[in-house]
């Protein structure tokens, strides 16, 4: 997180909100509403209190104003700059304006209103961007479902930093982002997509290049703002073209970035019995499809559409050498690439043996 | 055809606007009047890779591939440093 330069903050707790005009795209209702959760969540963590009023002149003011409006910070329209606010202090200290040629949702449609008010209130009490990718005071827009959003822990630290904890007994704490050279970085799912390699953290995936080896951090909300977070397995059906994602019963198929009509589904129709309650990993070989759950591997008949007899089995007597626990495998040529913990096996398909074991995050080229 | 392929030179002269006018308005470049074309050159190569640096880019000082999709990414409008 960064304080704005100087510190400044509000000298009171108590602050007051004004909202001087609306959108014409949302019911006053649902502004107020959206505007009312967004200083929640920055009063939950902190001793700050929000009270609206709708006279006179209050500590934050909120309004949609298009292109130039009068504080030599002009808009630019639908895109490009969303919003913007002013640090504390008088006047239009603290004042947050919004770009009223945007597209106002109260959805996963660009653009939610409740996000972008939640970080423009951060810069209203004081804070400046943070480099954070996965915190909401990082200046680029990213979707996160505000009906389970919570403040993460850099934004947490940033508005504590300023105005000490909250008085509540039990001090909130919030997701922290993923880094990939942690050295005990545990990955959900990873899968292959068209050539490329996603590893599921969380909220985030990273996408590895086949070929520049490039990796960049990516929200799953941004490219499929319908799937949860917390994915548990993935696999890719290269005869069909699709890509499988787990968690808990349910499964999800995309085709590309495309998510597939009529899911989630569940797993029952792969034939798993309601005992069991989620996939740690899968892949998908030569027309068949191998579930991995707790010590057990399913095998799948991708054209059949059954189950194979014979199955589950034990992982290592599937697997020689794998004797643990998978979190997440994926196909790359001849070799099943298993993970678990930090590590990672490489499974020579043709040797039917492991053949080398290394960091996880070696892949996230640490 | 309604899309036009566009010419190299004008897509890095928009190239160059898009860098500028994104380095003003969050990176606080000073305005390219009364400055020497290499100055100018120079300073822009240093906010860029203070702009990377801060989205944990490449630090090439090169308007890439990465540096170009991340500015057309939709933001905030308050400047990622100084007041």
């Amino acid at each position: 997180f960064r304080l704005t330069p100087g510190s400044p903050k509000w000298t009171h707790t108590n602050l007051t909100y004004r909202i001087i005009n609306y959108t014409p795209q949302l019911s006053k209702t649902t502004v107020e509403t959206a505007i009312e959760k967004a200083f929640r969540v920055w009063s939950v963590p902190s001793p700050l209190t929000f009270t609206e009023i709708s006279q006179g002149e209050a500590d934050i003011n909120i309004a949609f104003v298009p292109r130039e409006h009068g504080d030599n910070s002009p808009f630019d329209g639908p895109n490009g700059i969303l919003a913007h606010a002013f640090q504390p202090g008088q006047g239009i200290g603290g004042d947050a304006h919004f770009d009223s040629e945007e597209t106002w949702t109260q959805d996963s449609r660009n653009y939610n209103l409740f996000l972008v008010a939640a970080h423009e209130f951060g810069h209203s009490l004081g804070l400046s961007h943070s480099s954070d990718p996965g915190a909401l005071m990082y200046p680029n827009y990213a979707y996160s479902d505000p009906s389970t959003y919570s403040l993460p822990q850099d934004d947490i630290n940033g508005i504590q930093t300023l105005y000490g904890p909250s008085n509540s007994p039990i001090q909130p704490t919030g997701p922290s982002t993923p880094t990939a050279c942690d050295p005990h970085l545990r990955f959900d799912a990873v899968t292959t997509l068209r050539g490329e390699i996603y590893f599921f953290k969380d909220k985030y995936f990273w996408r590895r290049h086949p070929q520049l080896r490039e990796v960049d951090l990516n929200f799953i909300s941004l490219f499929w703002p319908f799937l949860p977070n917390g994915l548990q397995a993935a696999y890719e059906d290269f005869d069909k073209d699709l890509v499988f994602l787990f968690k808990g019963r349910q499964y999800w198929a995309l085709s590309g970035y495309d998510i597939q009509q009529g899911y989630p589904r569940d797993i029952a129709n792969y034939g798993f019995p309601s005992s069991v309650r989620a996939i740690d990993a899968a892949v998908s070989y030569r027309g068949k499809t191998y579930f991995f759950v707790n010590n057990q591997c399913w095998r799948y008949d991708n054209s059949r559409g059954t189950m194979d007899p014979g199955y589950p089995r034990s992982i290592s007597r599937a697997f020689p050498g794998i004797n643990c626990r998978v979190d997440a495998v994926f196909l790359q040529n001849s070799f099943l690439l298993f993970f678990s913990g930090p590590q990672y096996f490489a499974f020579n398909l043709v040797t039917h043996s492991v053949t080398r074991a290394a960091r996880s995050n070696l892949w996230l080229n640490c | 055809a309604k899309a036009l392929p566009v010419p190299p030179e004008d897509l890095e002269e928009k190239n160059a606007k898009t860098v500028e006018n994104y380095l003003r308005k969050f990176y606080h470049l000073p305005s390219t009047q009364f400055q020497s074309a290499r100055r100018n050159s120079t300073m822009v190569a240093e906010k860029l890779r203070e702009m990377q640096r801060f989205f944990g880019l490449a630090e090439t000082g090169k308007a890439d591939a990465a540096t170009l999709e991340m500015m057309g990414k939709p933001r905030c409008g308050v400047p990622d440093t100084g007041d």
